[in-house]
C-alpha cells in the first residue's frame, strides 16, 4: 500500500494550482524515498520536475513502486474541497485503480474522502543533466511574478541579461520598449528580500513570457525563486518545498533562426 | 528572428 499524510496540507494545493494549467495528466512516482512527478507541457517546450521527500510526510508508507496516474484538473477540483489547515492523506491501495485523498480537520472531527480514477499517461521523460549554470539569480518570488506581469504588457518575449551588476529583463513590441533592472542587495532586512547573482560568466538569453507566467503561479509555495542560466541551455526556475523538496520548471530559449 | 525549440531539442529520452 501507498500511504502520505501531508500535515501541511495546503503544500499540496499551493503545488496542483501552480501546474495545472501547464500539465493535463501526470504521472505521480511513489518511491520508499519519496514522491516525484516529471511532466512537459502540451507543447514540449517546457518541463515540470517535481520532489517530495518521503521525510516531509508524516507519516510515509512506500511498499512497492507504484506510478499513480492523475488529471491535474480533477485533483485540483477535489483539492478544492479542502480547508487550507487540513491534513492531507494520499493512499493507494496495491490493486486498486483509484487513488484516495482524505482531507482531516486540525481537531480531527471533519474527515472528507474522495477517491479518484487513475488515468493510463504516456508521457515521455527527459533527462535532465547536472549542469554548471552561468549564472544563478535569486529574487523575492513575488518580485518574479510583477516583472513578468510588467513584461508581458510589451511582448510575448523577454529577454533576460545577467551580468556582475544584477539581471536585467528586457522586452519590446509593437507598442514600445521597457525593461527592469535589478542590482544584487547590499543590505536587506531578511533573506527573503535579497537579490543575489552569482556569476560565473554574463549570460543572455530570451523566453517566452507565456511559459514564464504559467512558472510565477507557483510564488505562494516560497518566499524566494532561483534562476539559473545557462548559454544556450533550457532556464531553471526553482520553488523550494518547505524543507521536503522542490518544484522546478524547465525552459527552452529562444533561439536565433 | 527567434524560433522557439522543443526541450528533446537540449535534453535527451530517457
Amino acid at each position: 500500500m501507498f500511504e502520505a499524510r501531508l500535515p501541511q496540507g495546503q503544500i499540496l494545493k499551493k503545488l496542483i494550482e501552480a501546474v495545472r494549467e501547464l500539465v493535463t495528466d501526470a504521472n505521480f512516482e511513489c518511491k520508499p524515498s519519496g514522491l516525484s512527478l516529471q511532466a512537459m507541457d502540451s507543447s514540449h517546450v517546457s518541463l515540470v520536475s517535481l520532489l517530495m521527500r518521503a521525510d516531509g510526510f508524516d507519516p510515509y508508507q512506500c511498499d512497492r513502486n507504484r506510478t499513480l496516474g492523475i488529471n491535474l484538473r480533477t485533483l485540483a477540483s477535489v483539492l478544492k474541497c479542502s480547508s487550507n489547515d487540513d491534513i492531507i492523506t494520499i493512499r493507494a491501495e496495491d490493486d486498486g485503480d483509484s487513488a484516495i485523498l482524505i482531507f482531516e480537520s486540525p481537531s480531527s472531527d471533519r474527515l472528507s474522502e474522495f477517491d479518484l480514477k487513475l488515468v493510463d499517461i504516456d508521457n515521455e521523460q527527459l533527462v535532465i543533466p547536472d549542469t554548471q549554470y552561468d549564472a544563478v539569480v535569486r529574487m523575492p518570488s513575488a518580485e518574479f511574478q510583477r516583472i513578468v506581469r510588467d513584461m508581458q504588457i510589451l511582448g510575448d518575449s523577454v529577454t533576460i541579461a545577467c551580468s556582475k551588476d544584477g539581471v536585467k529583463f528586457s522586452a519590446n513590441g509593437e507598442i514600445g520598449s521597457g525593461s527592469v533592472r535589478l542590482k544584487q542587495s547590499s543590505a536587506v532586512d531578511s533573506e527573503d528580500d535579497a537579490v543575489t547573482v552569482d556569476l560565473q560568466q554574463a549570460v543572455s538569453l530570451t523566453f517566452a513570457l507565456r511559459y514564464l507566467s504559467l512558472f510565477s503561479k507557483a510564488a505562494p509555495l516560497s518566499p524566494t525563486v532561483t534562476l539559473s542560466f545557462s548559454k544556450d541551455v533550457p532556464l531553471l526556475v526553482e520553488f523550494r518545498i518547505a524543507d521536503m523538496g522542490h518544484l522546478r520548471f524547465y525552459l527552452a530559449p529562444k533561439i536565433d533562426e | 528572428g527567434m524560433k522557439q525549440p522543443v526541450l528533446s531539442h537540449f535534453f535527451r529520452p530517457s
